[in-house]
């Protein structure tokens, strides 16, 4: 028997919308130690890891490890059933080959359950290491998110530069060039908005504006966004979800022309 | 989009 419950829909739909642009299906592989989620996106360049911690859950309960394939745009349409502050429930019997979504209102005068057939994704699994990164960044999600938006109207390709002055982000295109540099900054008064870096060497590499912008869907799930880089290796931009777990996403720097 | 290697060849299936 397989169970999860979280008293707010609205997490778990963020936490969709965080995975469905780069993912049309994936594997939730249940344990008793929470659901881990690593998938590719179609074309291979970049890769999505979902942790979401037993503890993080109001209820949780997973007798026998159980490997859920599930298509998001089906995910995706019963989630829309639910209101944002409706508690949902995942239930799963073991070896089922549906997982049944409880939505309950907060006064429980509606109670709702959808049940959605899995899938048998064959899906690759990538042991990733522990790396000590040359830079890492912490910043606000939602000037990250800005800046991605901002340089994609520029180029396909955003470079990213970062040295002890601080991280620039630029694009360069047709109609243009765009240049945004940020500053480390102290302001302990207001500890969300603050840009950091870690720097053990300088850094700069070179990618993709379109999975950039796809990696800020998870922009609603944090208000803060890890971006660690070192030369010829992915980018690791990571948001943590609070109380829950983390979302990263890695993503293949540009090949030198 | 431009030429790129795809994220496998950075880490190791298991």
């Amino acid at each position: 028997m397989f169970e999860a419950r979280l008293v707010s829909s609205g997490t778990l739909k963020k936490v969709l919308d965080a995975i469905k642009d780069l993912l049309n299906e994936a594997s939730f592989d249940c344990s008793d130690t929470g659901i881990q989620l690593q998938a590719m996106d179609s074309s291979h360049v970049s890769l999505v890891s979902l942790s979401l911690r037993a503890d993080g859950f109001d209820k949780y309960r997973c007798d026998r490890n159980l490997t859920m394939g599930m298509n998001l745009a089906s995910m995706t349409k019963i989630l829309k059933c639910a209101n944002n502050d409706d508690t949902v429930t995942v239930k799963a019997q073991d070896d089922a080959d549906c997982v049944t979504f409880v939505f309950e209102s907060k006064k429980q005068e509606k109670i709702s359950d959808y049940e959605m057939k899995l899938m048998n994704l064959d899906q690759e699994h990538l042991g990733i290491p522990e790396t000590d990164f040359s830079c890492v960044i912490h910043m606000p999600s939602g000037e990250f998110s800005r800046i991605c938006r901002d340089l994609s109207q520029f180029g396909e390709s955003v470079i990213i530069s970062c040295t002890k002055e601080g991280v620039r982000f630029s694009s360069s295109g047709d109609i243009g060039s765009a240049n945004i540099k940020l500053a480390q900054t102290n302001n302990i008064d207001k500890e969300e908005e603050t840009v950091s870096i870690d720097l053990q060497e300088p850094v700069t590499l070179t990618f993709a504006c379109q999975y950039l912008n796809s990696f800020t869907k998870a922009t609603p799930l944090s208000n803060r966004v890890s971006l660690s880089m070192s030369a010829n290796v992915p980018l690791v931009v990571e948001y943590e979800i609070p109380d829950l777990g983390h979302i990263r996403y890695y993503l293949a720097p540009k090949i030198e022309e | 989009l431009f030429p790129q290697e795809e994220i496998g060849t950075y880490y190791t299936p298991y």
